[in-house]
């Protein structure tokens, strides 16, 4: 059952984890983790990012990495140092356009492999880009790793907030602390000024007055964001103020 | 193995399936599903639209449709009218904000109740909107399913297309015929008549010729689109143009 009782591991060499989450896809997880990430080590803390969506794993192309992991043992694996972050994905160990065609039991492996395989270096924080979706990678990694908290991601409209609530319902289950929504893309300034609520106006705001959980921020939608992940150049690498002032 | 020969099945009441596919999540697969069904059924083909997006179901959300599907033997289930449209989805049988907290194995028993167990009534096209990803749920339905053509959606930028091009990947190993690629969201015009490329710009016309895969056409952000899917009021079954008529 879902919320079984299962005593949840921490992970070695890590302190403190903050998962980065959202039911639906392409609302900005993967951006939000990466900057976020690099938000957490310009604050001087000692971070890594491990990349947990096995579909579709973005945080290689965000940071600009294609090495392949080391290993001395042959079996732990050593995390990617770039931008000063500590990285692992599964997209270091395929190629860019290897579909993971993968049933259940091989996602589950899969995810062991990341959570106790990889030498972690005395890490304040791990932020983790967790799957989209509700299925068996999100499931494994709620019931069977000790989260600190959850950052649930939704863009403002109707279907991101309807996915969103579904996310939260299953972080309540799987007793998994949620630290607070944050709103993505909630609006769109044009030269002219005018600002244009492509995706709905407020809708994060509506539902953490609904639920009770904190809204920690809105991001605009900022085409910087969109070309820094494109290009392997995180926007907050690259910026002098800061976009978390408000997380 | 992906690829294997297995026999893939009609759907009983079927004369054609398109598939509706995006491995990347928020790219506008759902959206582009229903209001192509929608297209289809003003040209006047019998039209059915069938949301296999297990983690995720929006077509309910999008049709304005909160009715449960109606069972006659206890067996099958009876499709449930909207727009014109014979409709099911999993979003039908749960309550909006249920977690489906689901395993592979129960993933792929309610692929097959929906491929089985739907009465569809003599339909010309039914529109499948197929789950995101590469996983469980997707590759069974290219498995099993005998889909006559696959539509990939992408939006411009290289983050999507790093996941569409899985997606291709994915089809091409199961045996999956693509129709071609659709690109959404391929920029915004303002108020001032200036076109924004906010997600990057053709990017999927880029890739149609790389993998020699047609383009089927670009959608532009256009707000009445999101409208629409929020309220339940798709845009094209209440806009006298056709959007399709580059498709
Ligand atoms: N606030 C933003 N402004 C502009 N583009 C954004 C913003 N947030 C995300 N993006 C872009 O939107 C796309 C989807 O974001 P991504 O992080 O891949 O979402 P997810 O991880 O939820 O699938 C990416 O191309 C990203 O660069
Ligand atoms: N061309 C478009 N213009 C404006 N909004 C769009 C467009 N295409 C999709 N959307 C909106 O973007 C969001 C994501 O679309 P959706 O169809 O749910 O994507 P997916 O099914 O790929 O997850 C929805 O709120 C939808 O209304």
């Amino acid at each position: 059952s879902p919320g079984s009782k299962k005593l949840k591991l921490p992970i070695n060499g890590v302190k403190k984890i903050i998962a980065i989450s959202s039911a639906k896809g392409g609302v900005g997880k993967s951006t939000i983790a990466v900057n976020l990430a690099i938000a957490l080590k310009k604050l001087n803390y000692k971070v890594g990012i491990l990349d947990a969506d096995i579909y579709g794993p973005s945080i290689p192309q965000m940071l600009g990495v294609s090495d392949k992991p080391k290993s001395e043992d042959g079996k732990n694996l050593i995390p990617i140092s770039k931008y000063g972050l500590q990285c692992m994905s599964i997209g270091f160990m395929v190629n860019q356009d290897t579909a993971m065609i993968w049933r259940g039991p091989m996602v589950i492996s899969a995810i062991k492999t990341f959570t106790t395989n990889v030498f972690w270096d005395n890490l304040d924080y791990l932020v983790i880009d967790l799957p989209p979706g509700t299925g068996d990678a999100l499931l494994t990694f709620s019931q069977e790793i000790q989260i600190d908290g959850a950052v649930v991601i939704s863009t403002p409209q109707e279907i991101a907030l309807l996915d969103a609530n579904r996310g939260i319902k299953m972080f309540q289950k799987t007793n998994v602390k949620i630290l607070g929504i944050i709103e993505n893309m909630s609006s769109f300034t044009s030269d002219d000024g005018k600002e244009h609520f492509i995706f709905g106006e407020s809708g994060a705001q509506k539902m953490s007055k609904n639920l009770n959980i904190d809204l920690l921020g809105t991001i605009p939608i900022e085409i910087g964001l969109r070309e820094g992940a494109d290009k392997g150049e995180p926007y907050m690498e690259f910026i002098n103020d800061s976009l978390t002032s408000n997380k």
